[in-house]
């Protein structure tokens, strides 16, 4: 199984989003387990489930009081998700002094049996966002080509710095992202170009443009590519899934 | 003095263009202290500083180990700021056990001697937040008019309303402001008709548009009014400012 964090502290860059569309292109061909890891339930959501849906979430399985399989809802054809709850907002200190707390999220984990994990992290570099990183094999960071874009790199790769020394060797960058992508904007360009420079090959050739459909899709509870087969978000979400099983392959 | 906490866990919402902007308007006339509470630092650069520029942060100072005049650094005629730090990333866990760890904030502020203070929030509603809250008198809810909208604004009120019981019985919603708002999208205009049904007054007459000039204002280190006075970023925010008044002395 390959384990995918999507991950940026930067707020609203397009996680959930990545996420969820990325999981429903890959989940047609093989076996998908789409995890929400933040209290706001975004992805949970997103996937046209309500709490009344759950019968248990990400927080009672990294707590270890439910098992995975216990508590994972199916979407369709071979894709299941770990809902979130609000109970998640309270785990840094819930499991504060558990033993291997950053290890919570690779344990329960251990025996599942799908082909890609993708976990939709919160904005935040704490408890939550460690545990998906530990568990992780790549990490995809999806960037808004604007001005806190760089410093936010730098901060999550530091992150992924740390884990790699103590907790996790084999964590690597499998891309970074462009979103809200509007070509027509010399700020998004400009920015594009300076993390072209600075990460080289880490950047996926593949940008999601600014599509007002990704943001309807929700509204409708449907991803991009039920809900509007043609658009430039579900044209771009089908080529970054492309780009991702190659690079995924080469690992 | 006023203090009103700039705050939603939604990531990417205008929270910190909001707090810069809007104190830089207020410290025309008034004597104005900017709060970064993000280990981002997303406003402590757009304010113009580095890391090399600062003698202590707002980790310091909830921490007790530095007081707030020691710390503060001066923007121009009458606006201060007390910087973010990489520390508070571990603020959370680092503060845990400290007695009255929400109200580390409040204390810190106890004889500031400004007309107002605005905290910028992380996209969360962890201790730093739940600090925000218990210091304020009122809460500013910046608001993006897509899917997630109404959920997320529950789940702040709901969190508001903890605080309200246990921690600082003052607190009001100062009021609820739609950002990145863009008549032309239909998506927009619904989800701000939802808003103002379910929230009527509490929603501001004034909307933040999207416009550009507002993301590339930090990339000039500039707020909005030095980059390009003639904006709708610029003409937006100032009539926020003026809104924000009149409903403050009514509080
Ligand atoms: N390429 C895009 N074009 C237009 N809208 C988009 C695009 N990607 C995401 N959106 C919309 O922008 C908003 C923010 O996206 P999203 O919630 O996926 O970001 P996020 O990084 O998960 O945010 P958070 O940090 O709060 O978890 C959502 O309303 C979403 O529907
Ligand atoms: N009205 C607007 N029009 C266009 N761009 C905007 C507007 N408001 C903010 N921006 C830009 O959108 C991005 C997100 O805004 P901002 O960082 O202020 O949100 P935030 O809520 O503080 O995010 P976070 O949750 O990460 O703290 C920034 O690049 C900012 O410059
Ligand atoms: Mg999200
Ligand atoms: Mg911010």
């Amino acid at each position: 199984m390959y384990v995918c964090a999507v991950a940026n502290q930067k707020g609203g860059v397009g996680k959930t989003t990545t996420a969820h569309n990325l999981g429903m292109v890959l989940g047609r061909k093989k076996k998908v387990l789409l995890i929400d890891l933040d209290a706001q339930s975004n992805l949970t959501d997103a996937c046209g489930f309500v709490q009344s849906d759950l019968h248990g979430s990400a927080y009672e399985v990294l707590g270890g009081s439910k098992g995975l399989e216990d508590a994972v809802l199916s979407l369709e054809r071979g894709i299941d998700l770990l809902p979130a709850s609000r109970d998640l907002a309270v785990a840094e200190l819930a499991f504060a002094s558990k033993l291997g707390r950053e290890n919570l999220l690779k344990k329960a984990l251990k025996d599942a049996a799908y082909d890609f994990a993708i976990i939709d992290c919160p904005p935040s570099l704490g408890l939550l966002t460690v545990n998906a990183l530990t568990a992780a094999d790549g990490v995809l960071i999806p960037v808004q080509a604007e001005y806190y874009a760089l410093a936010g790199l730098d901060l999550i790769r530091e992150t992924m710095q740390g884990v790699i020394e103590n907790l996790n060797p084999r964590l690597h960058t499998l891309g970074i992202l462009l979103t809200f992508f509007d070509g027509r904007k010399s700020l998004n360009r400009d920015v594009a170009a300076g993390l072209q420079d600075r990460w080289g090959n880490l950047v996926f050739k593949t940008a999601i443009r600014d599509n007002v459909a990704l943001a309807e899709a929700p509204s409708n509870g449907q991803n991009i590519f039920d809900y509007r087969r043609q658009s430039y978000g579900a044209q771009d979400y089908a080529a970054l899934a492309r780009e991702f099983m190659l690079r995924v392959r080469k690992q």
